[in-house]
């Protein structure tokens, strides 16, 4: 799938299997990724689970699973809050449109996570403090975090020559789109031809599920809600 | 950061419901062990939750700050947590300050910086 890490790097990975995203004192967000048609190296994401860790008056350690066509609006028992506590009310999963779209409100630590099914597959966006992000636990080199680090460098797939050599080719691909098609289909919705962009025709061409124009789609809205920083909200890569 | 050392000296030093002499004593010791820990427990919530609870319950149980402390007293029962600081949030269904993120760090503190990881599509 494709990775915008902390740092904004943006990266393509292949990281077939269970991966974790985020680690530190606070959660752990970890995914699985499975090859969306065989004989491919590329993967998109069919788990997903979340784990928010017990925190002093305020939420009990609570559990997010979500699987393909199984995005729950609750957490792993039953419950949409963090427990019996104060401060419960501090950690709140709600449910945007069903089976489609959920947020999970974090306040105690200041984070909002976004879960999306499109098409067959999850997407995942969160925005958090970095003072969080770098709450480190102690003897964890944090090295293998895909969010922190992005993904490891055998794991990564070149987006620009795939381009290349997808820009060169003028009949259709196996997957039935052209270059082109694929470009013009991602426009509808991408105007701008961003990482968000690119990673659609990508995606059109190396899957032919034209779902995934709404995965790169989503995943831009959720940067809009979710950056700081308007002025990051594009990336651009080769063409800068 | 050795921020539950202070939360456990606190329990242990206010072993049962006594006058509100003693747990003032015991609160202001838990402030100097907090005020202690500040640089290693800079980056740390649960620091600057305690940092911010202690006034609220300064004043819930009217504690002087400049009266002596505690020692932390020994081999007695734990005692039930302090009651939680006053609900003043503008987000009600949030609890307490200490579980609003924004509202528990310390109130002179640089605004956050919030940052983004996204994971999707193939």
């Amino acid at each position: 799938p494709h990775l915008r890490t902390f740092g904004d790097d943006f990266q393509t990975c292949k990281v077939e299997g269970a991966w974790p995203l985020i680690h530190n004192k606070y959660l752990s967000v970890q995914v699985t990724n499975s090859p969306v048609v065989p004989g491919s190296l590329a993967t998109a994401t069919t788990k997903l689970t979340i784990i928010f860790k017990n925190f002093q008056q305020c939420v009990d350690q609570k559990m997010y699973h979500a699987e393909t066509d199984q995005l729950p609006s609750a957490f792993a028992d039953g419950s949409k809050n963090g427990g019996d506590r104060h401060g419960a009310n501090a950690l709140q999963v709600v449910e945007k449109v069903l089976g489609q779209h959920v947020e999970i409100h974090a306040r105690y630590i200041g984070t909002t996570i976004v879960v999306r099914q499109v098409g067959r597959y999850l997407t995942f966006a969160v925005r958090m403090p970095e003072e969080v992000v770098n709450s480190v636990e102690e003897g964890d080199n944090q090295d293998l975090y895909l969010c922190l680090h992005g993904c490891p460098t055998n794991q990564r797939i070149d987006l620009e020559s795939f381009r290349a050599r997808a820009g060169s080719r003028t009949s259709a691909g196996p997957r039935g789109f052209t270059y082109q098609s694929a470009k013009a289909k991602c426009k509808e919705r991408l105007p701008v031809e961003d990482v968000y962009f690119q990673s659609c025709v990508f995606d059109l061409l190396s899957s032919g599920d034209i779902n995934f124009t709404m995965a790169a789609f989503y995943a831009f809205e959720d940067v809009k809600m979710l950056h700081s920083n308007s002025n990051r909200h594009h990336l651009f890569k080769g063409k800068a | 950061c050795k921020i539950l050392k202070c939360n456990s000296e606190l329990w242990a030093s206010t072993s049962k419901t006594g006058p509100e002499e003693d747990f003032c004593i015991a609160l202001r010791a838990y402030d100097n062990c907090v005020r202690r820990t500040a640089r290693t427990c800079r980056g740390d919530l649960t620091y600057h939750s305690a940092q911010h609870g202690i006034g609220d319950l300064m004043s819930q149980h009217n504690c002087s700050k400049e009266e002596p402390t505690s020692q932390p007293r020994a081999r007695t029962p734990l005692p039930p947590p302090p009651p939680p600081p006053v609900l003043t949030s503008q987000e009600p269904s949030s609890g307490p300050e200490g579980c609003h993120y924004e509202h528990s760090l310390p109130r002179n503190a640089p605004p956050s910086n919030y940052t983004h990881c996204g994971f999707f599509g193939v």
